[in-house]
This record gives structure tokens, sequence and C-alpha cells, in this order.
């Protein structure tokens, strides 16, 4: 079913938290009335959330999120190119009710992590696919 | 900068309960367990963390520049890649296809006793119960570091077989069985990897059979030697050069995210 979240429409572009900056999409077209889902890039700072001491690295890392009106939100097993893909199919047969997806990832790089467990282990976990590079919206 | 300043003025500070929840958030999308609790007493230090901050660096590289990477970079060679080694595994393919790779300090250390009869054995427990769920090993390497002795005739050839300890018996010796085989120049330092998997795989299965692995040196004349006249590094070395053991593994499946 779709969602019509009508809280999120009066989003202003100041809504934007500190310090990340206004994405290269931020002038999506309004389609309806409502706010399509526009990319913001987000760093998470190791350091600042006090955990240098048992990751090693990276220092942080930065990753695009989305903020909008999706109607397809990610869900468990769902990644951002399906969840892009269904709303653009459904953007595609109710373009006024349905905003078109601004989030496909065309190329997602590994990010990989380095700490230590509790027995002084240390654990280098590779995400493949993890951070959205290019987005082809 | 107009924009800039609009977007400072929206700034919030999160309360303690919002900051909770995204520090949950951020170590449950990167899979991590969160801050660790040494279980007192605090194990020795070990080489490790050199070791896998060199291997961090070659897969962040090989990451950043897409490159499908072979072999392991010079950029690794200080710790990863085994001066001495003769036949190690192409590790290359091993890290690439990685998803996890464990470190784990070395536990144990018993030393075939000087005044008893020949021959010097040097022992040493790993202890690796927490593992990573759903993923499978791929490769597994004991390292050591053999550093240079006084007296030591370079011209010598040593060789250096690690076993695994499949049974104690009473008064007896063990049940050993034949891991891995170097031969190295007397004369050279450097790292030594040897292949653990058959054992660190059987260990997997069944934790409560993991009595450890077993190193034997010897000369070309079948002489024994003991593993601290060669200049094989202890747990009583320096804390860059301790031994160690490196397990590489691979996820069976997908990874699921949980609905959040």
């Amino acid at each position: 079913a779709l969602r019509h979240n009508t809280q999120r429409r009066k989003k202003h572009k100041n809504d934007l938290p500190h310090p990340n900056r206004p994405g290269l999409f931020d002038q999506t077209p309004v389609s309806n009335g409502r706010h399509a889902c526009k990319k913001h890039e987000l760093y998470v700072s190791f350091s600042d959330l006090g955990w240098k001491d048992w990751v090693l690295a990276p220092p942080g890392y930065s990753a695009y999120y989305c903020d909008g009106e999706c109607d397809y939100p990610l869900g468990s097993c769902m990644n951002a190119t399906n969840h892009a893909l269904i709303q653009l199919v459904v953007h595609l047969i109710k373009p006024d009710e349905v905003p078109k997806a601004c989030c496909a990832p065309t190329k997602l790089s590994p990010i990989s992590v380095l700490f230590y467990d509790d027995n002084n282990n240390v654990i280098l976990k590779k995400h493949r696919n993890m951070v959205v590079k290019t987005c082809g919206c | 900068g107009q924009m800039e300043g609009m977007v400072h003025s929206s700034f919030r500070r999160l309360s303690g309960r919002e900051k909770k929840e995204m520090q949950k958030e951020i170590l449950s999308i990167l899979g991590l367990p969160g801050r660790p609790r040494p279980h007192p007493p605090l194990r020795p230090p070990s080489s490790a963390p050199l070791f896998m901050l060199d291997l961090y660096h070659a897969v962040s590289a090989e990451g950043d520049e897409g490159l499908s990477v072979g072999f392991i970079p010079e950029s690794v060679s200080h710790a990863a890649l085994p001066t001495l080694s003769t036949h190690t595994p192409p590790l290359g393919t091993v890290v690439s296809e990685a998803d996890t790779v464990m470190s784990f300090v070395n536990l144990v250390e018993h030393e075939r006793d000087l005044l008893q009869p020949r021959p010097y054995w040097k022992e040493f427990r790993f202890d690796l119960t927490p593992l990573p769920q759903g993923e499978t090993v791929t490769a597994a390497e004991f390292r050591i570091y053999k550093s240079l002795t006084v007296g030591q005739k370079a011209n010598r050839t040593l060789h250096i077989s690690v076993y695994e300890i499949q049974r104690e018996k009473r008064h007896r010796e063990p049940e050993l069985v034949l891991l891995d085989m170097q031969s190295v120049p007397a004369g050279q330092e450097g790292w030594l990897a040897f292949d653990v998997t058959s054992a660190s795989n059987h260990w997997l299965l069944q934790p409560r059979s993991n009595l450890g692995i077993r190193l034997y040196v010897e000369m070309e004349d079948d002489r024994s030697l003991s593993a601290g006249w060669v200049g094989l590094v202890g747990r009583r070395g320096p804390r860059s050069k301790q031994p160690f053991m490196v397990t590489f593994f691979r996820a069976s499946q997908a990874p699921c995210r949980p609905p959040r």
C-alpha cells in the first residue's frame, strides 16, 4: 500500500543535519506536491563516537542517505537497487501518485572495519557493496 | 554560505537515548559487536594488530582502486609477506575473497625442557571459539618470526615442521599430524607462515579437540634444535614479533539484514 505521509511533505531544505552537506540531487523536481527522495552525504566518525580505542581503522566512513518520500522503503533482505526499481516501476504506472526514485546506486563499494574483540583478537570485517559511490538518479 | 547557515540553525543536540539508538544502528549496519570487554587478566599483546593493519590497508586499496588483487601488494610486506617462506599458499586470492579475517592471540606456549631427551619441541594454542556465524574457513596460517641469533652458521638449512596435536596420552607422546613444513636458511630473519587450514577446520567442527600445534626444528643431519636457539620468537619476545594465527572466512550466503 502507498504511504501518504503528510508530515514529511512539509520538510524544508534546512532540515538537513549538520555537518552533512546537501547532495547533488537536491533540486529533484517535486512530484504532485510531494518531495521526491533526495540524496545527502553523511560522515560517521568513529572518533566522535568514542570508539577509537577499539575500532583500529578506518577513522570513519561516509555514505549517502535518502531523505524524502520513499513509498517502498528498505526492508528485510531488500537492497537499495531493488527498492529503487520497484518505486520506479510504480512511478511509471502512476506518475502522479508515486515520485520517481532517486536513490538507485549504480556503483557500490566495499568497506572494511578493523576492530578488537573481547579476547584481544583483531578482526577485519569486509562488507561488500556497502557504500554508494555513484548514484544513478 | 547561506545554505550552510540554514543547516547550522537546524542542527539540534541528540538526547542520550537517541545517541544510543544511533550508535546501535551504526553497530548493526557494520556488524560490530560493540565495545569489547576484555576478560581479566589481560592477555599479552601480540604482533597481530600490525599484520591486520597491513592487511586492512591492502584490502582498502583494492576497494578504492577497484582492482582485482591476485597477490598481496608490496605495501603489506612488512608483516603479511613472509620473507623466508618458500611455499606459502597464494594468499592474495584468499584475502580478496574473504569476508572476515580474524587473528588469534597465542594463549599457551609449552616447551620441551632442555634437560629432557630430544627431540625439542614447542607448543602453541589458540582459542577459535568466537567465530563469525554463517561463515566458513577458507585458509588459516600460523605465523612466527625468526630472528637472527649469534653463532648461527648462515649457510645451514633449518627444517621447521608444524604438527596438529590430535590426541594426548598420559606419559606418552601425543598423536601428531603434519600440517606444514618449511626449509629456511639459518642466517635469515623474517616471518614464517605455516598452513594450518586443516587443523582449524578440525577445531571448528570439534572445539574440544583443539589441543594446539607443535613445532619442531631440525638440521640437515636430523639433529633436533630448540626453537629459541634458532631465533624463533615466542611469547617472551618483542611485541611486534609475537607468534599468532590468522584465519580467513567467507560467508556461506549473502547476509540478510534484520528489519529495523
